[in-house]
């Protein structure tokens, strides 16, 4: 399972949160205008949180936040 | 299996519940307006709770809720 | 598997029904309207009972109970 | 797999019956009108009986009794 | 893997027959008009017969028998 | 996987063939008119062999025989 | 994985060939008229030879013969 | 997975190749105007040439060779 | 998973690369117009190299090369 | 699961970020204009991210970044 | 998990990356126009590059180079 983040301005942040009894990130990378992030689930990230204008595309549909 | 949940107002909560013999929170992040979450049911969590307003996408369709 | 009830009055209640020999209501989680809970089946519930005005969305379709 | 029971009127019974080479009654749920259950196939429940006037939401369909 | 049986009338009986070498009826239920039976396949039932006035639905469609 | 069969007038029978090295009728089911049965492929079943008039269901389409 | 076959004349035959380095006919099933044989690809048959005046219902669709 | 090959004319064969390094044929069957074969891939067989005026049934589609 | 090559002149080839660190022929089958070659992807071959003018029909749609 | 790179312009770049705790770059693929990639996930990749004018051929469908 | 390349000029080039921690082109396949490869991702080959005017069949659609 991955998602895919386009960002639509700067400053996008796509935040990993980790799997198991604590939920803290434990990465955030930082997408400039343009650019497209692929992310898996992994044994590590069992959420992600994005910040800032981008588009989404889930298995549920595209969602676009402001 | 994941659910997004992008946030229509300040102050929207995603309550995770622990899996298990007792049902309790075990982590609530908050969300701003515009922020997304994306979050899979785990080892840790077997039920979500929503409180705000939000769009919920599931592989049931999507949910608005007030 | 899992299904995703979205309150539509307050104090709609979500019954967890025990897994085995015995059935039983483990945990009851209470709704306010607008709230949405999503919850799995899981090793210790393998029913789920709802009362009270509210949209039960599954994979067989969307129940609206009065 | 599971099923869902919408119950039309007070009264409504899902009976869970035994897996195995006997087939008894374990378990009778009563619904009163607007009640939903949602039941799972499991390790001791191998056929499911209902009486009563209900909705049932199933994979072939939605059946309706009366 | 189930299927789905509401009786049209009195006196509709689901008969399970024994999976294995020998094939014989291990169990028999009775239904009244409207009552319906969910009933899976398992290790102890490999087939079903169902005789009297009902509807019978399956993956490969719904069987109205007379 | 399983079939159904739907007997259109009495008397139609539905024979087991042995799974194996050897091709032998190990059981014979006689339906009257109306009579419907359900049957798997099973550990001693590998083939099914249908005479009389019957509606026949399978994941390949109804098969009506004369 | 199965086939179904309905013979349209008499004397319509199905061979069974073996699975494994060599390959012969383990079995030849009859059919007549209006019979229907519903045959799996087993340990011991891979490959299975359809002559005389049938329908063959497969997965990739129904092929008449003549 | 299985392909199907009906004859348009006599003299059609289906050629076997082996699995393993070496690619040869082990086993040819020929088919007459309106036989039906129908071919498993096995441990035994990883490719098959068909010679002649047939169908053949896939699941890419249905080829008609000349 | 298998591809179906049909010739559409004589002289068709289709050769079969080796699976591991190394990737070399390791069989090349002459087809002559109309024949059809149905190959899978094996331990051996986890790459097919396809010359001359042929239908390739595969799980992503029918490819004519020239 | 794989994506689909084509480069858009000259100096597209396709980054693989580390699986596991930590999340760095492990390896950047540079493509020219017209040059694809395609690019799974593995042991060792578990998120990519794609700067530059591209076509990103996704399962949740076609992203096309500036 | 396969894709297929077909050359739509001479010198079309197919490079497969290696799997693992280094990430280098471990098999270069050169087509001449109207040749067609068809290639599996592998326990050696994670990632395939492609340069040259080619019409590349993946599981997300036709991609056509420049
Ligand atoms: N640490 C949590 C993270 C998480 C996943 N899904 C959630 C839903 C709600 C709250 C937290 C979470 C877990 O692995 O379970
Ligand atoms: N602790 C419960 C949480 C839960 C999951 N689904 C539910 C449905 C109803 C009530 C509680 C739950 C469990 O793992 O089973
Ligand atoms: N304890 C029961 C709960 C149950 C599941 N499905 C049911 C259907 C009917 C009655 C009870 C049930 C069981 O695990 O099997
Ligand atoms: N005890 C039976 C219950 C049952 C399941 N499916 C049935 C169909 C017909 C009659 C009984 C049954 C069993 O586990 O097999
Ligand atoms: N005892 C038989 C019952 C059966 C299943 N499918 C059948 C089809 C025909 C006749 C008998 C059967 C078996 O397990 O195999
Ligand atoms: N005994 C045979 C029965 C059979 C299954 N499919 C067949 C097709 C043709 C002839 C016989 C059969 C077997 O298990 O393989
Ligand atoms: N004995 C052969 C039978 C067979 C299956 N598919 C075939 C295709 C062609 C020729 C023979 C066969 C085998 O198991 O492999
Ligand atoms: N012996 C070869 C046969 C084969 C399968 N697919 C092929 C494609 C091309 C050439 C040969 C083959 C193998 O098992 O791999
Ligand atoms: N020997 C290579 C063959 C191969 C498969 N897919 C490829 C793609 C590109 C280049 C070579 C290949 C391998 O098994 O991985
Ligand atoms: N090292 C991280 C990389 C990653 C995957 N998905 C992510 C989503 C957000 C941030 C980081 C990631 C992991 O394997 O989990
Ligand atoms: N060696 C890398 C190759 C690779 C696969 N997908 C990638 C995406 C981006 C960069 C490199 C790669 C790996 O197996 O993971």
């Amino acid at each position: 399972e991955y998602i895919v983040v386009k960002a639509l301005e700067n400053g996008v942040t796509i935040m990993g949160l980790t799997r198991g009894k604590d939920t803290k990130f434990h990465h955030t990378e930082k997408l400039d205008k343009g650019e497209v992030m692929v992310a898996q689930f992994t044994e590590h990230t069992s959420a992600i949180k994005i910040r800032g204008r981008a588009e989404i595309y889930t298995k549920h549909g595209v969602i676009k936040n402001e």
